[in-house]
């Protein structure tokens, strides 16, 4: 038996809305510590990975390992159908092919409940060990999705270069080039405002623009990302999720031919 | 052009 009651419903459709764009079937794995996913986009170029605690659920009950297969897109779809306030309870019996997904009105006044049948979906997880990163930067969310967006309409790789000046996001295009450089930036009144950047040593690495823009789809998540870089590796866009968890996407680079 | 790598060239299945 599976419940799992969130009361802050709107983190579970922020969640969907981030990744159905870039994942189309995934394994949601449920164990006593938390509700997780990992997977790939049909390219394997990009990866996500959701951890939500089981703490921070109001009530989590969990009573074997299960991992359910789900169409995100479908998944999101019935999601919407909750409101921002709505209390949301995920439950499963124990060997159903179905979740329900149940909504709750803050004042208990309406009550509503979708069914989805779940899939089978094999999928192993890639092993991503705790790496040291050469460089850590820590910025405004939405900067980040700006400069991404901007970027975009320029070129469609940008090179992300982290010096002790500041990171500094270049592209080129047809009609031309552009730059963005970012520099640390602590004295802002709200720490949510600062761009932190830890550098143990200087690193430049190259992405498509289009998996990161679509990693910003997870901007409504959290006020700051946490983007970690090191040579020669993918890099990691972590967005927290209030006291509950994360969600990281992972980008493999591209490299001279 | 660069060539663009995939998450299988990082990491291995667990």
């Amino acid at each position: 038996m599976l419940e799992l009651r969130l009361v802050q419903g709107s983190l579970l459709k922020k969640v969907l809305e981030s990744i159905k764009d870039l994942v189309n079937d995934a394994n949601f794995d449920c164990s006593a510590t938390g509700f997780s996913l990992q997977a790939m986009d049909s390219s394997h170029v990009a990866l996500v990975a959701l951890l939500l605690r089981s703490e921070g659920f109001e009530h989590y009950r969990c009573d074997r390992n299960i991992s359910m297969g789900m169409n995100l897109g479908n998944m999101a779809k019935m999601l919407k159908c909750a409101g921002n306030d709505d209390i949301i309870t995920l439950k499963a019996d124990d060997g159903s092919d179905t979740v329900t997904f149940m909504f709750e009105s803050p004042t208990q006044d309406k009550i509503a409940d979708f069914e989805m049948r779940l899939m089978d979906i094999d999928s192993e997880h890639l092993g991503i060990p705790e790496a040291e990163y050469h460089a850590i930067l820590i910025m405004p969310s939405a900067e980040f999705a700006r400069i991404c967006k901007d970027l975009s309409s320029i070129g469609d790789t940008v090179v992300i270069s982290v010096t002790k000046e500041g990171v500094k996001f270049s592209t080129r295009g047809d009609i031309g080039t552009a730059n963005v450089v970012c520099r640390q930036n602590t004295t802002v009144d709200k720490p949510e405002e600062a761009t932190v950047i830890e550098m143990p040593e200087p690193v430049s690495l190259t992405f498509a623009l289009r998996y990161l823009n679509s990693f910003t789809k997870a901007t409504p998540l959290s006020n700051t990302v946490t983007i970690s870089l090191s040579s020669e590796i993918p890099v990691v866009v972590e967005y927290k999720i209030a006291e509950m968890g994360y969600i990281r996407f992972y980008l493999a680079p591209k490299i001279e031919e | 052009a660069r060539e663009q790598l995939t998450m299988r060239q990082f990491y291995c299945f667990r």
